[in-house]
């Protein structure tokens, strides 16, 4: 029943308390990346 | 010292249930808002492409080295993530200007020749989207009110 | 019974929405879209009666899932599809009809919020009721996938930011509308929807919304939310708990239990505070043989917390560490925690060491006859060791004396764990054990307590059996992988390094050669 959770894909040594703001959920090997994670910008910015 | 517990009916109905569920698996999109342009699909690439972002990717410093060509792509390829918004920080501190009307990214080429309360007009490079470059605007009226 | 009628009109329905929802007006001006629909609606008088608008959300529900799975089985026949195009198609009808249900909440009966909550809990009830009825009846061909992405998109939509503060007056009533749905869908009863659950569960959104007050989280009290959030991880637990309490591992069991451990890091990582304040209800459901799962729960401590080097301290010095004095936070109520029939002359004994029979039939007390693959009540045996050491800490309190292995020596508290150690079998002293190791956590009061208890129970024992078993407890919990709780280091470390309990003298240390090197290489890393 032992894993190395240092292998999960999860970045644990980041200070912030944030890490499950990038998460990608319980079956993703590493976090979202910048350009996946959905935020809200202006609408202007909606250029398509 | 605890030994088994006697897996019971239930047990193995729960887990029976669990093993076909586990077939159909969740598909990470499921979960995620569909995005038409850039879908989040991961596609099999050679290993020796670069698998993971570098771990700084996630900060306004990495944008900040970036050339402004690849700003544009992020700001006009991932319209609606973060990273829309980093480019999108990092091109104001190179100072360029998005106009909310031509959608567009302009650049003072040189010290306006008029600056009023509602708009300022000179020469400007801005990013041609359509055609993927830099272009020079001569005499140009940025209304201040199409100032993001 | 559904009538042809109702079917008919619910497709009506949904066609012209989705047709309106995807057009630029749709996307520009959402609330004039939905003014449409509802005047269609009305003349089709599908929301006539409260039954009429179950029974047409229901349909609809029916509808959507039929679409896709339909769709999805046309990729199992057309495998030439990739996987996401597919999804895609499913996506464009479920998504249209959360922004349906979306709407209806957020812009119902303006100023009613009442009306937008009961809305809501129709729809959940509704969307509940259907997955149930699927997953009983399809059985092999129950596909979570529409429910997944309606339950995940309506959540994210509902409890998304909220700019013109709609939903502000009801967003508790909202999060716990989904908490309960959440909670109504574990996997204990819907073991098909497990994966989908532990995603939605397990979702950065949800977790941003339910434990970093995120969205319209802002204004909502985070110790109800913490307490929600916690509920359903613990739910999840008692699914697992039987699968691996005999290690018996699948890869559908596998896949979940890396996920739940995923899911567990993060809560550790960015909340370490629930963690640390539900950890005996969540250690309760862990079984004991679970030790990785154990530690990293045992591991939280509170963020601003500053950890002492355990490697650099010697335990005069872990004595003098201000918190070791500082009761940890709690919410527990300790006296409903233990059934009367113990608590009550427990207290007797504990006040007045009377009456003297007490010991000698509380083995007995512990047992339970009914419960399968042990013959002890591990819940009243950790809330016994709990409660004792509570009250033993108030006691110190009381007589204005600081928590050591000489002060906790020879007082009725000390009786109970010795008498217990004595007189307990190897089950039952195992458990025994567990429970005190459980409470080697961070630095507080009960980390001091129970680690001074092991370390005097270590010393004072007169049979190596004892001794034993309490290395037992404690390496098991060291040689798991990572993480490792801050008590269970300094209570070893001081074991092995103080001449005082001659830890190295004891035969079993030195058993086997492969147990003499891992001692030693355990010892090396501690010491």
């Amino acid at each position: 029943l032992g894993y190395d959770l240092t292998t999960l894909g999860l970045s644990l040594n980041t200070q912030d308390r944030k890490l499950h703001r990038s998460f990608g959920g319980p079956w993703a090997d590493s976090p979202i990346r910048a350009h996946e994670l959905d935020v809200k910008v202006p609408d202007e910015y909606l250029t398509h | 010292p605890l030994g088994r517990t006697s897996m019971t009916k239930e047990f193995d109905l729960q887990l029976a249930a669990l093993e076909l569920a586990c077939d159909k698996a969740t598909f990470p999109l499921d979960s995620e808002k569909p995005r038409n342009y850039l879908t989040k699909m991961s596609f099999p690439v050679p290993s020796w492409y670069g698998q993971t972002a570098p771990s700084t990717a996630d900060s306004l410093e990495y944008y900040l080295r970036l050339a402004p060509d690849t700003l544009f792509f992020i700001f006009y390829y991932m319209e609606g993530t973060r990273a829309q918004l980093l480019a999108a920080k990092a091109l104001k501190k190179l100072s360029w200007r998005f106009h909310t009307k031509y959608l567009t990214w302009f650049q003072r080429h040189e010290e306006p020749k008029q600056i009023t309360d509602d708009y300022e007009q000179g020469t400007y490079v801005y990013f041609d989207f359509e055609k993927w470059s830099q272009r020079k605007k001569e005499s140009f009226t940025f209304e201040y009110k199409f100032l993001e | 019974y559904d009538d042809q009628e109702m079917t008919a009109k619910v497709e009506v329905i949904m066609r012209e929405w989705i047709s309106l929802c995807y057009s630029p007006t749709g996307q520009r001006s959402p609330q004039e879209s939905l003014a449409q629909m509802i005047q269609l609606m009305h003349e089709h008088g599908v929301l006539a009666t409260d039954d009429k608008i179950t029974q047409f959300f229901r349909l609809c529900v029916e509808n959507c899932v039929d679409i896709s799975v339909r769709v999805m089985k046309s990729e199992q026949i057309a495998n030439g599809l990739p996987t996401n195009l597919i999804r895609h198609r499913c996506y464009y009808t479920l998504d249209a009809f959360v922004k349906l249900m979306a709407l209806m909440i957020r812009h119902s009966d303006n100023g009613q919020s009442q009306n937008k909550i009961n809305l809501l809990k129709k729809l959940l009830n509704i969307i509940v009721g259907v997955l149930h009825m699927d997953h009983e009846v399809r059985k092999t061909d129950f596909n979570a996938m529409p429910y997944h992405r309606i339950l995940i998109s309506l959540f994210n939509e509902i409890t998304g930011p909220d700019p013109l503060k709609l939903l502000e007056p009801i967003a508790w009533s909202i999060l716990e509308a989904f908490g309960q749905t959440f909670f109504a869908l574990q996997p204990r009863r819907m073991p098909g929807f497990a994966f989908a659950w532990l995603d939605i569960v397990g979702h950065r959104n949800v977790i941003g919304r339910l434990l970093a007050n995120t969205g319209i989280a802002e204004t909502v009290d985070s110790v109800k939310t913490a307490a929600t959030y916690t509920q359903l991880i613990i739910s999840h637990l008692k699914f697992l708990a039987p699968f691996l309490r005999n290690i018996q591992l699948p890869k559908s069991i596998a896949i979940l239990y890396k996920g739940t451990l995923r899911v567990l890091l993060v809560i550790l990582h960015d909340f370490p505070e629930l963690l640390c304040e539900f950890h005996y209800v969540i250690c309760d459901t862990i079984p004991p043989n679970c030790v990785q799962l154990r530690n990293l729960i045992l591991s939280a401590f509170p963020h601003e917390m500053r950890l002492p080097d355990p490697f650099a301290l010697n335990f005069k010095q872990v004595d003098t560490i201000p918190e070791m004095a500082v009761e940890p936070k709690s919410n527990l109520n300790m006296a409903t925690i233990i059934p009367d029939n113990i608590r009550v002359p427990l207290d007797e004994y504990l006040a007045n060491r009377t009456p003297v029979d007490f010991l000698p039939r509380l083995p007995t007390l512990l047992q339970t006859p009914n419960q399968s693959g042990t013959k002890y009540n591990t819940t009243v045996m950790n809330a016994l060791v709990l409660y004792v050491g509570i009250r033993a800490i108030e006691n110190l309190h009381l007589r204005r004396q600081r928590i050591s292995t000489l002060s906790i020596a020879h007082t009725s508290f000390m009786d109970i764990f010795q008498n217990l150690a004595i007189q307990l079998d190897t089950e039952g002293r195992y458990l025994l054990f567990n429970g005190i190791a459980n409470q080697l956590r961070y630095p507080n009061a009960h980390t001091h307590y129970f680690s001074c208890v092991f370390l005097y129970l270590f010393k004072n024992s007169t049979n190596d059996t004892i001794q034993e078993q309490i290395t037992r407890i404690l390496f098991e919990r060291l040689v798991a992988l990572r993480p490792h709780p801050w008590g269970l280091l300094i209570t070893f470390i001081e074991l092995i390094k103080n001449p005082t309990y001659n830890f190295w003298r004891y035969e079993f240390t030195s058993c086997a050669p492969e147990i003499q090197r891992l001692f030693q290489n355990v010892a090396n890393t501690c010491v």
